[in-house]
């Protein structure tokens, strides 16, 4: 019989053990087996694996402590700018979005390029129009806002610095490593 | 960032990958989530990946299709070729990060190279588990 498998991630970086209390660490675990649970209900459902990593992925999107979706991190400009991408292994068909705002999963934006366009990926205003007339939902600038994250950036906001998901790196550590 | 990666009944595989990138970026700048084959990437011949950490060391890695190469152009196995990935190229180039992987059996893999990453993995086989590794 075919082993039915799911597995997800939540981001990346450093564990600030002052900052991580029992209880937030018990809310991390709990968004998680959340996502795990949901995204595993559609494959014991006999649905596809693309619809089971879509459904995981919109979970950990809507859950404010993950940076995607609600609770994404702030921009230079302190905005939320989402990217997103979904691939099926079967046909190698795929869908893609970058910088795209106010759009509530962008994984289901980046569906809707895989089943409905002509496109791979799609960036910006462009993608934005797509999500309206695909009709994928729109959510306000509230939506998306987490004090956390508001304060991550707050505390960088004036310098070229900028962090991981949970790491604060320096520029000028960067510019050592050769980025972008 | 999260993502998730998946084998169902029919033993098809698939990648998602989301996130709101780096806090403080600008200039419109993208990481490896969006980019097929950086940061997601899936066939049916070799494993689905989702992978997160330093956006642009993955970009020059290519990282999630690189997995992919190695097992089907040298017979790695899911598991040799994220450790080759992570493990060895990304740690070379100072890519901080990781990536989730599966392949059409169903194994899978979570490699990392940096201090705390955020997983969970439940298969039909009872496994059941979420944890923040330190």
């Amino acid at each position: 019989m075919q082993k039915l498998t799911l597995v997800i991630h939540g981001g990346a970086g450093t564990i600030n053990k002052e900052e991580m209390s029992d209880e937030l660490e018990q809310a991390y675990l709990k968004g998680l087996q959340e996502a795990l649970n949901g995204g595993f209900a559609v494959l014991q459902e006999g649905g596809s694996a693309v619809n089971a990593v879509k459904a995981a992925t919109v979970i950990l999107e809507d859950n404010l402590l993950f940076n995607a979706g609600r609770g994404s991190v702030f921009t230079k400009k302190g905005l939320q700018e989402m990217d997103a991408a979904i691939m099926d292994g079967k046909n190698l068909e795929a869908g893609a979005v970058a910088g795209v705002r106010n759009v509530r999963n962008p994984i289901e934006l980046a569906t809707e390029v895989l089943i409905n366009s002509n496109h791979v990926f799609l960036s910006g205003k462009g993608a934005n129009d797509f999500a309206i007339k695909q009709g994928v939902k729109l959510e306000p600038d509230e939506y998306f806002f987490s004090q956390f994250r508001y304060d991550q950036w707050k505390a960088v906001r004036d310098s070229d610095n900028y962090t991981l998901d949970h790491t604060l790196h320096d520029l000028n550590e960067l510019k050592e490593k050769k980025f972008g | 960032t999260v993502g998730a990666v998946a084998c169902d009944q029919n033993g098809n595989i698939a990648a998602a990958t989301s996130t709101g990138g780096m806090t403080n970026k600008k200039y419109g700048r993208i990481g490896d989530s969006p980019l097929i084959g950086s940061g997601t990437y899936a066939n049916n011949n070799t494993c689905a990946i989702s992978c997160t950490g330093h956006g642009e060391v993955f970009i020059r890695a290519v990282a999630a299709y690189d997995v992919s190469a190695l097992m089907e152009y040298k017979g790695l196995t899911v598991e040799e070729a994220c450790n080759e990935v992570v493990l060895n190229k990304l740690v070379k180039m100072e890519g901080e990060g990781g990536l989730i992987s599966v392949d059409k059996q169903g194994n899978f893999v979570m490699v990392f190279n940096s201090a705390g990453m955020y997983r969970g993995v439940k298969s039909s086989d009872g496994t059941n588990e979420v944890a923040i590794y330190k």
